[in-house]
């Protein structure tokens, strides 16, 4: 509903126009559908190098949110939840970590989404990184759950982005399984 | 059509242009 983004031609246009969005939830209160969606706060768009970086450049670093908070990136159209068409039947790869290493690790991440390293055509969706009590999370959302190669490349790339040592255990959960 | 594809480094350098900032 919102009106597309303008992209003035001396800035780089990226592949795909985003949505930075931010929840946060009291800890130990039973997260439902409706106060997950409520809780969701769309914070900006970009659609270019430039606009990511004038809005990035404001953000507070994800390792100095309080816990219990997390930032979604999602393609422009696409909602950061399960129930979001471009979801349901999708998954995502997901990454522990302790504490201190979120930041740098989520900054990679998002580097290699918006330039596209993914090689993946439409297939990713988004990427979330969840701030934790005890753990950090960060996780990158992909469209079919059941394309094992697809999924197999976003391991991978996910791995070299992140400059992941090789024993690293990277889990993939799908949506389906976490809605039930 | 084609992808538009961008590495790590030129993305970084980029991040000091005068509408980034």
């Amino acid at each position: 509903s919102l009106a597309p983004i303008d992209v003035p031609a001396w800035e780089h246009k990226l592949q795909y126009a985003y949505c930075l969005w931010f929840s946060r939830r009291s800890p130990g209160k039973q997260a439902s559908l409706q106060n997950y969606d409520q809780n969701l706060k769309l914070i900006g768009r970009f659609a270019s190098v430039e606009q990511f970086w004038a809005l990035y450049s404001h953000l507070v670093r994800p390792s100095d949110l309080q816990s219990h908070s997390d930032f979604h990136l999602f393609k422009i159209g696409i909602k950061p939840m399960w129930e979001d068409e471009a979801n349901q039947r999708g998954g995502k790869l997901i990454l522990r970590l302790r504490k201190g290493l979120a930041s740098r690790c989520w900054e990679n991440l998002v580097l290699a989404m918006l330039g596209e390293q993914f090689m993946v055509g439409e297939e990713i969706c988004g990427a979330v990184v969840s701030i934790r009590y005890q753990e950090d999370i960060i996780s990158v959302w992909n469209k079919t759950a059941s394309d094992s190669s697809t999924t197999a490349r976003i391991r991978d790339t996910f791995r070299r982005v992140l400059n992941l040592p090789p024993n690293t255990v990277l889990e993939y959960k799908t949506h389906n399984d976490s809605l039930k | 059509g084609t992808r538009i594809v961008y590495e790590r480094a030129f993305l970084m350098q980029l991040r000091n242009s005068p509408i980034a900032r």
